[in-house]
């Protein structure tokens, strides 16, 4: 209860109209989004526990591999610093959404190689996207990522799914790009 | 020359080789929508002694201008998503992405900083224009449920006076804004991210309010001029998101109130480093 006390208070803040719709000065919105970062950062112990809890079938063994998980509150300026450092990556998603949802997931990449898994265990189609060099140059972004492995999962009505992404070190993926280039303008 | 199209759920899109802004959308019923979609940009008013646009107040001292030059872009397809990178100025940048299973147009723009370096603030918009017969009529959405009837220089509640021929219609937008065309049986939806503000002042088109820097205060209550320095002083830069869905009215209803809802409660996303994906399986 103290965590969910933390969220409690951060919205309890944020219900202020400015909030809402943004309106507010720029030093105000930084607080806002600090006292919301805060909340979440004090969260991750509880959100770990809940999802280890669902993931787990034996809800009685306390496994001491379980993953533990971080959020990337970055991801929406392509930036992920525990997919950028680790060649082994599991994501779980949670769905809120009271039906099954296709989700396309962008995670911040180099070029590399890649094999994405899914929860059956089955492989998922990706793709390396570029991600256009006014939005690699975001302010604040400290990424050196340069494109996108994009993938769609898809989740069951408020529920989980986890999916295994995995960087390959072997040869370039098989070109799935076609880049269209404008006629030179005369 | 080849024209460049893309397919998504229902619709195929066509853009335009010289620029990369997208150019009509043809539905599988058959029907082509006519789409141009373009950033333009109102001066704010700054006459001594009559209210200025400020953080409060919109007023634009004329029509929407354009930007000079045209657009540069890349498009980069793939079985998973068609994406063209446009530049339309040195502060006006954007992404238009359509995937094969998804009936919305992505627009995700980056606005900013504004220049004001020729001391004239800025508001900057995004302009919808289709070939749709609309009649003066546009909806907005009120808190995200019912769509509220907007008609241009109209007040269903009193006689109305047009002062602000475009301040005047403009109206807040807190998730959506759409344009019908009954005759056709054709909806316009522009989905927003976030609430934001927006109009339709000729037939066929939306224009929604993106990002704003004003060099005066209004006087109503902030003390200072719209002009946030940002994080390294030359402005704020704003990202955000559109969804744009052209279709027959009623599965267009049906399709942006899903697509509202699942904006709002998107996924959430945890990361852990692991070994052993079977394992953990």
């Amino acid at each position: 209860f103290e965590t969910v006390h933390n969220f409690h208070r951060a919205m309890g803040i944020l219900q202020h109209h400015d909030a809402v719709t943004g309106t507010e000065k720029q030093l105000v919105a930084f607080d806002y989004a600090y006292i919301l970062n805060d909340a979440i950062s004090k969260s991750m112990d509880l959100m770990n526990r809940a999802l280890q809890y669902i993931s787990s079938n034996d809800k009685s063994s306390k496994s001491n591999n379980e993953p533990y998980y971080t959020l990337c509150l970055g991801l929406n300026i392509s930036q992920c610093e525990i997919v950028e450092s680790n060649d082994k990556v599991l994501i779980t998603l949670y769905n809120p959404y009271a039906h099954e949802y296709d989700f396309k997931v962008r995670l911040p990449w180099q070029q590399s190689n890649y094999k994405v898994t899914g929860p059956d265990g089955q492989s998922v189609n990706a793709s390396i996207i570029p991600i256009p060099s006014f939005m690699q140059d975001f302010p604040g972004r400290n990424s050196s990522a340069t494109h996108e492995l994009l993938f769609k999962v898809r989740l069951p009505g408020l529920g989980i799914a986890s999916y295994f992404v995995e960087k390959l070190s072997a040869n370039k993926p098989a070109p799935r790009l076609e880049t269209i280039m404008p006629l030179p303008t005369l | 020359e080849a024209p460049i199209t893309a397919q998504g759920k229902g619709f195929s899109a066509s853009f335009d080789s010289s620029t990369g802004s997208i150019q009509s959308v043809s539905l599988s019923n058959g029907k082509v929508v006519k789409l141009r979609q373009k950033y333009q940009w109102y001066a704010g008013f700054d006459s001594p002694g009559t209210p200025p646009s400020g953080a409060y107040l919109f007023r634009p001292k004329g029509p929407a201008s354009g930007f000079p030059g045209q657009p540069t872009y890349q498009i980069f397809n793939s079985p998973d998503c068609f994406e063209v990178h446009q530049n339309v100025s040195e502060y006006v940048s954007q992404t238009m992405r359509i995937y094969p299973d998804d009936p919305f147009i992505e627009f995700d723009f980056k606005i900013g900083p504004i220049p004001v370096g020729d001391k004239v603030g800025k508001e900057i918009i995004s302009l919808f224009q289709t070939d749709l017969k609309t009649n003066k009529v546009f909806y907005t959405d009120s808190n995200g449920r019912q769509m509220m009837k907007r008609v241009k220089d109209f007040r269903p509640t009193w006689k109305y006076q047009v002062i602000e021929p475009i301040a005047g219609n403009y109206y807040p937008i807190n998730s959506r804004i759409s344009l019908q065309d009954k005759d056709e049986d054709i909806q316009l939806v522009v989905m927003t991210d976030r609430s934001q503000g927006g109009t339709s002042l000729n037939d066929g088109e939306l224009e929604i309010m993106l990002h704003r820097r004003l060099l005066h205060d209004d006087n109503l209550g902030v003390d200072e001029a719209l002009n946030e320095p940002g994080v390294d002083g030359r402005g704020l830069i704003i990202r955000g998101k559109h969804y744009v869905l052209i279709s027959d009215i009623k599965s267009s209803n049906i399709l942006h109130r899903e697509k509202g809802i699942q904006l709002y409660m998107a996924p959430v996303l945890a990361f852990a480093p692991i070994n052993s994906f079977d394992e953990y399986r």
